[in-house]
């Protein structure tokens, strides 16, 4: 199993879980970050001076695929959360050893 | 000043107003350009990197910190070129490209001045800098093209990007020198004779920062236009990566036809440091140039 | 080392606190999330209110151990998190190849 | 690659930032978290008032890196993160079997 994480501009949210919904993947876990990288966040007038904000609001998904569904899952990803536009964000693959459901104590792929 | 000289400091504040009238609408499409701005030809800065009017890119500071280096060192020296590249990075210039970043760092981690040859470093970031070394050779055309390709090779080695940097290279010295903008085309030609994928004519109507989509909007833009402004403002309207296609654009239509027919509008609200630096640079960088290849 | 990665109802915290304490962990870093499950439209109480939104208030914990805690560790949070109702939640199994400690420069396992 | 994750001080954000782009790293990920210590009760200074709770606000970020650039990444973390106070916080090395850039395709090192 692998741990895919995946940083996107967060209007994608809908139509990435949509994606992944139409390649059969509908548990995820969702979290709201900062990004820093290349795109540059808003400007915003701060006692008179205008700055840039150096982040920008991004969400993370964590969703625990069995192998043969990551490349599936992946290229769902990557096709609904792209605009073209900088910052349209990153998918890592990380490895998972176990995962268990608490809910019943299943583990393996029967887990997730 | 005399025409050569003046020609050269064309070219390098055509690289400038180009960069800083691109950077408006880099990564905007030609339709979406047409909608916010119809013709796009006055420097007002914004776009992605939110610039203030007349603010430059790493095209142009790039360029500055290869010329200053060149001026520095007295001559040539690969590893002065990429410590000036690297104080540059740490600077934390409003923005660097994928590969200029990743080559940099190899050289701030190992010291070493070459990257591996690869596939996706066809980039166009290694020749949009390259101008400080056509100036400074300009009656030397090896040590033009092998400088050339020592800087290059910092962040990029890929057939084409070496390609075309020294067709570039070669293009903007015939230029400098005085030769008719048909000199120019033979370069271009032969170019796409070696590597036919750069055929230009007719426009095949792409412009990402790939050096060969790059390098087919600049010719197009230059070979069918009859001013600088004209050439320029062609190229960047046509988005995509617009500050590096208007630099370029800006580079070879600067050195056709000079500084003084460079737009006054468009050199009044350039950075005035980087119009400064510019002006020093040029006549160093061509004191450079009359000394013996060292 | 592992990392482990548990994603709980929110209101077990505690309960999964304490149970991790009895096994001797004490450290870890907790980030409030938004749970995407198989089961749709289901509807859940939080807070007082009943939900029927598709995502649902999540606690993630993220917990470094030494490989021979990872057992205890994983069954003390299955067992604490457990309600036998759907989504209780997972546990995923990360490997981890160094942990530092930042104010003492300790590495591996004396680091967590 | 790997995906470090480094739990640190909130207030150490800009400064760790500062540290990381002076080894050419700029991109990265940032989440608010709960930090819980082995070192109890303690107190700190938050936003001017003196803490009691069991956690602490802290800040989590995961940056991925391709493997030559991990020593200095983690280095520069550590020595910008360090107050020599407790709860200075962690970092964590995580493999990365793949990258991928949402924008472009691009994967391995060039996706990050
Ligand atoms: N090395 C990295 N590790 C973790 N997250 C990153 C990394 N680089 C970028 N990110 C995340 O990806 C987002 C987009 O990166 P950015 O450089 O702005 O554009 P792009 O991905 O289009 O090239 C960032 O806001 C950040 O959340
Ligand atoms: N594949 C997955 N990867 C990551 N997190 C998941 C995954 N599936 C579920 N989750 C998380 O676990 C929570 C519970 O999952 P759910 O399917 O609702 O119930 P249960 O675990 O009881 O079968 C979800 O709200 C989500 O936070
Ligand atoms: N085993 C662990 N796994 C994950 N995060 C941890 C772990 N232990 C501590 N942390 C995180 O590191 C922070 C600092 O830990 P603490 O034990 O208070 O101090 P110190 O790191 O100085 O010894 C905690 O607030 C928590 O966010
Ligand atoms: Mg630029
Ligand atoms: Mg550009």
């Amino acid at each position: 199993m692998k741990l895919i994480i995946a940083i996107i501009k967060p209007f994608k949210l809908e139509e990435v879980k949509d994606a992944l919904a139409d390649v059969g993947i509908e548990g995820m876990t969702v979290t709201e970050v900062k990004g820093f990288g290349r795109q540059k966040g808003h400007t915003e007038i701060y006692r008179g001076s205008e700055y840039t904000v150096d982040f920008l609001p991004k969400v993370k998904l964590e969703i625990v695929v069995p192998d043969e569904l990551v490349a599936k899952c992946a290229e769902a990803i990557v096709k609904a959360a792209k605009t073209g536009k900088i910052g349209d964000g990153k998918v890592f693959v990380v490895p998972v050893e176990e995962a268990i459901r608490i809910r019943t104590d299943e583990r393996g792929e029967s887990a997730v | 000043m005399d025409s050569q000289t003046e020609r050269a400091l064309g070219a390098y504040l055509g690289l400038a107003v180009g960069d800083a009238l691109g950077a408006t609408v880099e990564f905007m499409t030609a339709s979406e350009i047409a909608t916010t701005h119809r013709v796009h030809r006055d420097i007002v800065g914004g776009g992605w990197l939110h610039l203030k009017p007349g603010q430059v890119t790493d095209d142009t500071q790039m360029s500055l910190a290869l010329g200053r280096a060149m001026i520095a060192w007295g001559g040539w020296s690969t590893r002065a070129a990429a410590d000036a590249f690297l104080k540059w990075m740490l600077s934390m210039p409003i923005d660097i490209g994928h590969t200029c970043r990743r080559g940099i760092r190899r050289y701030m981690l190992d010291g070493s001045l070459c990257a591996h040859p690869s596939d996706d470093e066809a980039g166009n970031g290694a020749a949009m800098r390259n101008l400080p070394v056509v100036i400074a050779t300009l009656h030397d055309p090896v040590a033009l093209e092998q400088r050339s390709l020592e800087q290059v090779h910092i962040t990029h080695h890929h057939p084409l990007s070496d390609a075309a940097t020294v067709a570039l290279a070669h293009m903007t010295r015939r230029l400098i020198l005085g030769d008719s903008i048909e000199a120019c085309r033979k370069i271009a030609d032969d170019l796409v004779a070696r590597h036919p994928q750069f055929r230009y004519a007719p426009w095949p109507g792409l412009t990402s920062g790939y050096i060969v989509d790059t390098v087919q909007t600049v010719l197009d833009a230059v070979f069918t236009s009859s001013s600088v402004e004209d050439a320029i403002v062609r190229a960047v309207n046509r988005g995509g990566d617009a500050d590096t296609i208007g630099a370029l654009a800006g580079q070879l239509a600067g050195a056709r036809y000079g500084a003084r027919l460079i737009p006054a509008r468009w050199l009044r609200r350039l950075d005035p440091g980087v119009f400064h630096a510019i002006r020093g640079q040029v006549p160093a960088l061509l004191a450079l140039s009359s000394q013996r290849a060292t």
